[in-house]
């Protein structure tokens, strides 16, 4: 019933910036 | 190689720390698994950067996480179409 699953997980691809970190905190 | 790696991973921030982690384990994780390395790679992103140092040092317990990576992304993908065939 919800599709934040959908997205999960982020992938990671070289070079290009990874929408994982938005989960690190610093 | 393991000092050099751990001596560059100390100098950066947290992020620059993924970053460089996932440059390094995606060509790794390509090799067993090219359809799936992305989402593997993020996926083990997000695990403490002390195991991911230890995967890149040891073959074995990269292969034992991707395979597990690869079950659950496998689950979930199953999940998912089950969901889409019940909404149809």
């Amino acid at each position: 019933s919800n599709g934040s699953s959908i997205n999960w997980p982020p992938e990671f691809h070289p070079g290009v910036p990874w929408k994982g970190l938005q989960n690190i905190d610093p | 190689e393991k000092s050099l790696i751990a001596s560059t991973l100390a100098s950066a921030s947290p992020e620059e720390q993924k970053i460089m982690l996932g440059e390094w384990l995606f060509p790794l994780i390509q090799a067993m698994n090219p359809t799936l390395a992305s989402k593997i790679t993020g996926m083990l992103l997000e695990m403490d950067n002390s195991e991911l140092l230890h995967m890149l040092e040891s073959p074995e317990s990269l292969r034992s996480k991707v395979d597990e990576a690869v079950a659950v992304l496998q689950a979930c993908q199953a999940q998912q179409e089950a969901q889409q065939e019940k909404a149809i």
